[in-house]
């Protein structure tokens, strides 16, 4: 009924001003000694994972990359059913990091792991 | 009080190559400390790190190493063999049995000091293969020959035969003093070569081996 939605529009255009509560990266500095791996990991020092966390938006915006499902689910959370839970507030994009390790004989070891920092959030 | 689980019941889901890692090659955190690695190994490597990552571990682009795993294989301890007069011949071994599967080797080299300056004299190394059933012996040549520091000899050919990649490699470590007799026996040791294998760890999160930036031949 898309009359209600038009007569609803002004609360829905306020919370797509990117209410802090919603869905979006934030960053968290961990050291390999927080995580107990320090005694192996010489370096990097320093690795900001970053998590994603918030409320996804009723209406999901373009730029949240949501899949087509993630829009529909919102819309049986709010129009049919609440006990079908608002999609989640996930990472999207990743990149790598590279770690130096030191190995059980001494040796010396260079990796690079995939999908190790969040650099996008999405809805799904 | 459940009974432990047995393995046999356990969801046999592959657990992360960083997971599996910390599990497999962690050394157990008995008191056991980064320290154990030291001295021109581990220095060269962190300035390979530094070459290849920020100072938050990102792969710097274009800078890439080629490759997503580089080991550093130290020699298995010899007994340090002495001086004879201005020579110092002292043989290496290093031992590959043992390496991950998944892991393919792209490249390997030694590294190693061609020339070392001492107090009153100038010391001048070389690296010999040692002849084994497959291959002749012969002296390794440095893809580039710096006045200073360290040089990298190709050994890719020597690791990889016939039937699959070779248990170890045999080298001997020769120098030769240039110049007056110094007061004590030069401490060569401290400088003993390293291997470093370049490979492609094929597991599943690991990054994906990047194409070698172009080098441009001088």
């Amino acid at each position: 009924d898309t009359g209600t939605l038009a007569y609803d529009l002004p609360s829905y255009l306020r919370e797509q001003g990117g209410d802090k509560s919603d869905c979006s990266l934030r960053p968290f500095p961990v050291s390999f000694a927080q995580l107990g791996w320090d005694h192996w990991i010489i370096a990097p020092h320093r690795y900001n994972p970053r998590y994603c966390k918030g409320a996804c938006p009723r209406l999901l915006r373009y730029d949240y990359h949501a899949p087509n499902h993630a829009v529909v689910q919102s819309f049986v959370h709010q129009l049919v059913d609440a006990n079908v839970p608002r999609p989640s507030c996930v990472p999207y994009r990743y990149s790598p990091i590279s770690v130096l390790m030191i190995e059980r004989d001494g040796g010396i070891l260079y990796k690079e792991y995939e999908n190790m920092i969040a650099e996008s959030c999405t809805c799904r | 009080n459940q009974s432990p689980l047995s393995p046999g019941s356990l969801p046999a889901i592959p657990a992360l190559p960083l997971l599996q890692a910390l599990q497999l090659r962690a050394p157990g955190s008995q008191g056991w400390r980064a320290g154990s690695a030291s001295g021109h190994p581990l220095r060269y490597m962190l300035n390979l790190y530094r070459r290849a990552a920020d100072h938050e571990g990102r792969p710097r682009h274009g800078r890439s190493l080629g490759t997503n795993t580089v080991r550093l294989v130290q020699a298995s301890s010899h007994r340090d063999q002495p001086w004879a007069g201005r020579w110092y011949v002292q043989p290496l071994t290093y031992h590959l049995e043992g390496q991950p599967e998944a892991e393919h080797l792209l490249r390997a080299t030694v590294v190693y000091l061609p020339s070392l300056l001492l107090a009153h004299s100038r010391l001048l190394c070389a690296l010999e293969l040692v002849a084994t059933g497959e291959a002749p012996g012969l002296l390794l040549n440095p893809a580039t020959r710096p006045r200073h520091g360290w040089a990298e000899a190709d050994v890719t050919p020597y690791l990889v035969l016939g039937n699959g990649s070779v248990g170890s490699l045999v080298l001997r470590h020769v120098c030769v003093r240039a110049g007056r007799a110094e007061g004590h026996d030069a401490p060569v040791a401290l400088s003993h070569p390293f291997l470093l294998l370049y490979l492609n760890d094929t597991r599943a999160g690991l990054a994906p081996p990047v194409a070698e930036p172009r080098r441009h031949r001088r």
